[in-house]
């Protein structure tokens, strides 16, 4: 465990954790991606399979459950709490396009053919898209509320943490999981537009608007 | 061969 992989985590809980905030706060998920939620708490529950069969640490396992227990509460305000103020007009990326993809790829490409594997995989693969569905929101809206941006830029900062984690794993104790890294890379890239305008836009305490 | 790996990442 090192510096980069614990921020990554922290990042990842409070992303997780704003956007909870903001939609109890608010009453409302206006602007936020159901689709892209489910998608999370897809990649968490195929992820976290494990629970069941390996122990690794008292950290990982309620970190794990915190995440999973997270993505669900999330997916159930969004659908089922503050249903009405939900714009699933504009939350209209086609899944399918994703999912198919995702599917295939974990069969072909995988560390064993075994089930917890592929499944472990396609989780690896479907985050590193998982949020196209929200980037695909904002670009049709043109705007984001300054919260939903704080949300998606503690996102990009795990993925981004993460990568260092996997530079200085590599080099100490000579890890490298390639489906993580290629995927995780994949992940951040994404990210890359929307942190231009994070720094450009948000910080300077404007609100987030595509021309 | 494929490596069977220990996924001790989150």
């Amino acid at each position: 465990m090192n510096i980069f992989r614990i921020l990554g985590d922290v990042s990842h809980l409070l992303a997780i954790i704003i956007l909870l905030v903001k939609i109890h706060r608010s009453k409302s998920c206006a602007g936020i991606s159901g689709k892209s939620q489910i998608l999370f708490a897809l990649v968490f529950t195929t992820r976290y399979l494990d629970l069941f069969t390996t122990f690794i640490s008292l950290y990982n396992t309620v970190m794990k459950v915190i995440f999973l227990i997270c993505a669900y509460i999330t997916v159930y305000m969004i659908y089922v709490k503050f249903r009405k103020t939900f714009d699933s007009e504009n939350d209209s990326f086609r899944l399918e396009f994703l999912l198919v993809p995702v599917t295939g790829l974990s069969f072909l490409e995988n560390h064993s053919f075994t089930p917890l594997e592929i499944l472990w995989t396609f989780s690896i693969y479907l985050e590193s898209v998982a949020i196209l569905p929200q980037l695909f929101m904002i670009s049709k809206t043109g705007e984001a509320e300054t919260i939903t941006t704080h949300y998606l830029f503690f996102l990009g900062l795990y993925r981004a943490l993460y990568i260092a984690n996997w530079v200085w794993r590599y080099h100490t104790e000579k890890f490298y999981d390639q489906i993580a890294v290629v995927s995780g890379v994949v992940q951040t890239i994404f990210y890359c537009d929307f942190f231009y305008l994070y720094v450009t836009k948000v910080l300077k305490g404007k609100k987030l608007s595509l021309p | 061969e494929k490596k069977s790996f220990k996924h001790d990442e989150l």
